[in-house]
């Protein structure tokens, strides 16, 4: 039996649930947002707004790098700031229904992709874990 | 004239070299680290010794939870701590002469993998994104 695998996925089998992706709300204060991101252990999540619509990604490095003053860290000012003052708005995104392929291609620079539905509603996110995975099982059989 | 690009690559052609790779020592503070972290902008980066050995790894998400007490972020705490405490010491490698696959393989759990020559001495990082820039220009053509 010839075993193979199809390059071409549909993005839903392979992307992370809304329900299961940790985000936070464009009008956080920093602070809340850095202990999302510590407690949940990753280094860059989505930012929505309350209809659920993206709007941009917040990372450790974006927080701590609005924060660094001469030679140090400033932790007194996170409680000021919000979210949206200093998340990146350029957050990669693609329609549930686009291809594996494309996925990939967008994949190359960042880290995860975040999947909206054709109202523009955030779905889940395609991580480069899961693309890679797939390449994987697709070169080898 | 058919186009083709061969998947297997020397690992050497794609990975960063040593000496443009953002590290600390295991010696150093976690204030030290973090300031490195924050400044280069990277999530999280190799720790070695005096003789340029691998120890580990070191990220914003462990130096923060290290530091995470009850639902704050304990600041003060930074400078008491060394890497070495809080380091990651299952940090993902290989041998320079490696094949590509096997750091393919690799990359599916970690976003960069550490490159050493045959005396162990670190010799540079293969991250995600030339790994999947590379499996792109193969499938494209
Ligand atoms: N709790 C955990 N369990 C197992 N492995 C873990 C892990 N946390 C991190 N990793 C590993 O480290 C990689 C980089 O994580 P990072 O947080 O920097 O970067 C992550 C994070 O920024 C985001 N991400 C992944 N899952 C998420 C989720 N459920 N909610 C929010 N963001 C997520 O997507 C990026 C890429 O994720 P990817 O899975 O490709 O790659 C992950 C995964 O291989
Ligand atoms: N200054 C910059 N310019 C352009 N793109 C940038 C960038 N900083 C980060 N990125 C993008 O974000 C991805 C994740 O970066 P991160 O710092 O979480 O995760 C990085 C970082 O932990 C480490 N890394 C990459 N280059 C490094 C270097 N020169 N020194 C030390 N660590 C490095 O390898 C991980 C994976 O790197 P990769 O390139 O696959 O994936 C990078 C790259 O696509």
């Amino acid at each position: 039996m010839v075993k193979s695998v199809s390059l071409d996925i549909a993005i839903k089998d392979l992307m992370i649930p809304g329900n299961k992706v940790a985000i936070v709300q464009e009008g956080n204060t920093l602070e809340h947002a850095l202990l999302v991101l510590t407690k949940s252990g990753y280094s860059a999540i989505p930012v929505l707004d309350r209809e659920y619509k993206l709007k941009g990604l917040i990372s450790m490095s974006l927080i701590l790098d609005s924060i660094l003053g001469i030679e140090k860290i400033e932790y007194d000012k996170l409680g000021e700031r919000k979210v949206e003052e200093v998340m990146n708005k350029k957050v990669a995104w693609m329609k549930e229904d686009g291809s594996f392929f494309r996925g990939l291609e967008l994949s190359i620079n960042h880290p995860f992709l975040c999947i909206v539905d054709e109202d523009g509603v955030f779905v889940g996110i395609l991580t480069r874990k899961s693309i890679l995975a797939h390449v994987h099982k697709y070169l080898k059989y």
